[in-house]
């Protein structure tokens, strides 16, 4: 039931 | 010297059991603000975020920043050791590869101290974008816990909708199919128990129940829960724990195949 996305799709390492 | 103690230990357990299903090992980072961790799960779908700010503590202490890097099946073994109304101290000594917990019972008869080695942690930090969220939802974080679990029977995911109107949870599979339609509480006796909407725009989005019940170990930290969500960003479960802080969680969602 869908793809799971990781957060690094939206959040960039800082 | 780094020194924070809490006159109930009680809310140091509660914080341990809503973060060490998500997370083996993280780092507290102890400022003169307070204490912070920010840590993913190790499939980095989900990331814990938790403040307790300096003045939740009856005594706070921080000389210098300390970053405290502890495994937490250990910590939970050790604060399995304090009686809920016991105090409890945290202490480090500036560069110390250990940090101490002491337990104190109420009449001071039984005091307790365990020591605890600290790891070098070399974890990868994220900067959170700042975001005007489409709706929060604002509802009991029991009720929230409760829909979680019985929508988990029916499959993997839990389709989360909000409308003006209310919000909607849906779960699909094998056996069947479920929805839990929440609307927006006209009024109520206890102000813990109303289910609030802001909404600029509609969203629907869908998530993984393994981790929105990994969250709800959170719920026993606060009567309510706040679900912040906007179109394909990370859905933010906030729990505020009274007077000392947060714990908020953010979860990645899924997208069609």
């Amino acid at each position: 039931s869908g793809k799971q996305q990781t957060l690094m799709n939206f959040f960039k390492k800082s | 010297m780094f020194e924070a103690r809490l006159l109930r230990s009680s809310i140091l357990k509660k914080v341990l059991e809503a973060i060490k299903d998500l997370l083996t090992q993280a780092t507290f980072d102890c400022d003169d603000n307070g204490i912070q961790l920010q840590a993913m799960d190790n499939s980095h779908v989900s990331l814990v975020s938790l403040t307790l700010r300096a003045d939740g503590f009856d005594k706070y202490r921080c000389d210098r920043n300390i970053s405290l890097g502890m495994n937490l099946s250990s910590m939970s073994k050790i604060l399995k050791c304090a009686g809920d109304k016991d105090t409890v101290t945290m202490k480090a000594q500036d560069n110390a590869d250990t940090v101490t917990f002491v337990f104190e019972s109420p009449n001071q008869e039984k005091v307790s101290d365990y020591e605890m080695k600290l790891m070098n942690l070399d974890l990868e930090h994220l900067g959170i974008p700042e975001t005007e969220y489409s709706c929060t939802i604002r509802l009991s974080s029991a009720e929230f816990a409760r829909i979680c679990r019985d929508l988990s029977q029916f499959g993997e995911s839990i389709v989360i909708s909000c409308t003006k109107e209310g919000v909607r949870f849906s779960a699909s599979g094998d056996i069947g199919s479920a929805n839990i339609a929440l609307a927006q509480t006209a009024s109520v006796d206890k102000e813990e128990e109303a289910v609030v909407i802001e909404m600029e725009e509609p969203v629907t989005l869908t998530f993984a129940c393994q981790y929105l019940n990994y969250f709800t170990k959170a719920t026993s930290l606060s009567p309510q829960v706040q679900l912040s969500m906007s179109a394909d960003v990370p859905l933010v479960v906030e729990y505020r724990i009274p007077d000392i802080g947060h714990i908020r969680y953010y979860l990645a969602p899924k997208i069609d195949d």
